[in-house]
């Protein structure tokens, strides 16, 4: 499945930067 | 960490598996673009889990997939600042 980058994709927030 | 394996993947809730290929994604990316990494984890988190898997023991291909995320991201920067 060719990959679409999807501008409006959500921002990932890693572990140490959630608490 | 250790590797993240399929089997360990598929023990977790749907819901928290991709925040666990997150973890794992956002350090490999942060090195080659510091600042885009939340950004660009996020777009690579649409890709399947099956793919991600493979893309951690092959970082060719996740160092093309980062690139073309990026090429969206900063062809989408200019278009703004052009509109604006």
């Amino acid at each position: 499945k060719p990959f679409v980058p999807n501008i409006n994709a959500a921002e990932f927030i890693p572990g140490f930067l959630q608490k | 960490q250790e590797p993240l394996t399929a089997s360990m993947l598929a023990a977790a809730p749907l819901k928290e598996q991709k925040q666990l290929l997150g973890e794992r994604l956002y350090p490999l990316i942060q090195a080659l673009h510091p600042t885009l990494a939340g950004k660009i984890t996020g777009m690579l988190l649409e890709i399947d889990n099956s793919e991600l898997l493979h893309m951690f023991e092959s970082p060719e291909s996740l160092h093309s997939k980062v690139e073309e995320a990026v090429a969206v991201l900063q062809a989408h920067q200019v278009k703004e600042l052009t509109t604006k």
